[in-house]
């Protein structure tokens, strides 16, 4: 599964994720990358979110509006709220997989709770940052 | 505040030092960069967070690393079926597509619904057919096809004990797969 949150200069946010789904899967199971709120939100009022992971704890968690939820009604920041919905309520309900987030302040959040995960992410006149590791 | 800002994943799961080769960590971090690339031309010129998103997607879906577009991990039955979603944070608009096997970029027909349909999710077959006639570009089934996926498929089904389905016409004939190559492809791409 790959996934973008995006931030242009006029303050809009948008959000995408794109998948071929999981190996030998069967029955037309669909995970939570197309469905909207579960893998992927995008508000100006609060963040956006592109998720990836097992569909079905994403799903019944709406992992993305979740999180963006809790940043538009609690006060959250990205970050908190993320790791709230990620490292608390997902993985309590035995979920794997990780989140990439993006506020209209700019303000980039990333959290999983699987070893790795292959993120990068970058702001105007700022230095790239990919990482692939949990412990980088 | 930044004038523009982005973030990127390609996936998660078991994926460790020492677990992968220095080639293939290269090849990854590399494809990040590229992705961070096409998403920074965009949004420098003042395009769109949704073009920079179809930008980034894009190449994604190209690049047989990750588990999208090309590359894509085959289902029980030897296919690709392939799926995306977009959403725009100015208007709450979105659109999605689930279970395409024949468009070379869901992303694209993901925003296609949202902007030139009064739907929000299509799929199968029906969401094909929207895309001929958007003009959104399709390619054979066989385009999708990469080794190691096929390999890390006919694997769990093994598992599973359940029946290998035929390889898809058109892919290439039969290559040999590394089988430690297989074993991590499983552990990193498991998600969907």
């Amino acid at each position: 599964t790959v996934g973008v949150v995006a931030l242009d200069s006029d303050g809009n946010i948008a959000a995408g994720t794109s998948t071929g789904g999981t190996t030998a899967k069967r029955w037309g199971r669909v995970g939570d990358s197309p469905i909207l709120g579960a893998g992927t939100y995008a508000s100006n009022a609060s963040c956006g979110v592109s998720a990836t992971g097992t569909g079905e704890y994403f799903i019944r968690l709406t992992v993305a509006s979740r999180i963006c939820a809790l940043v538009e009604f609690q006060g959250l920041n990205l970050q908190d709220a993320s790791d709230q919905v990620i490292q608390d309520e997902l993985t309590a309900m035995g979920g794997d997989g990780g989140i990439v987030a993006l506020t209209p302040s700019g303000e980039i959040a990333w959290s999983y709770n699987t070893p790795g995960m292959y993120r990068a992410r970058q702001t105007a006149g700022g230095d790239p940052v990919v990482g692939i590791y949990g412990d980088e | 505040q930044s004038d523009w800002a982005l973030v990127i994943h390609g996936g998660a799961g078991v994926i460790e030092r020492g677990q992968m080769t220095a080639e293939r960590e290269a090849e990854y971090r590399a494809a990040m960069h590229a992705a961070l690339d096409r998403g920074e031309a965009v949004l420098e010129a003042g395009g769109s967070a949704l073009d920079a998103i179809e930008a980034v997607i894009h190449g994604m879906e190209d690049d047989p690393l990750f588990n999208a577009g090309r590359g894509a991990v085959f289902t029980a039955a030897g296919r690709n079926e392939l799926d995306a979603s977009i959403m725009d944070g100015a208007t709450l608009n979105a659109g999605a597509v689930a279970g395409v096997t024949q468009v070379r970029h869901p992303i694209s027909l993901a925003r296609a619904v949202m902007e030139r349909s009064r739907h929000v999710m299509l799929q199968g077959e029906g969401a094909e057919t929207f895309a001929i006639e958007q003009g959104i570009e399709m390619v054979p089934p066989a385009w999708f096809f990469t080794e190691r996926r096929w390999a890390s498929m006919t694997r769990s089904l093994e598992r599973l004990g359940l029946d290998l389905p035929e390889r898809p016409e058109g892919a290439p004939e039969l290559q040999g797969v590394d089988h430690g190559t297989l074993e991590r492809d499983e552990r990193e791409h498991r998600f969907g």
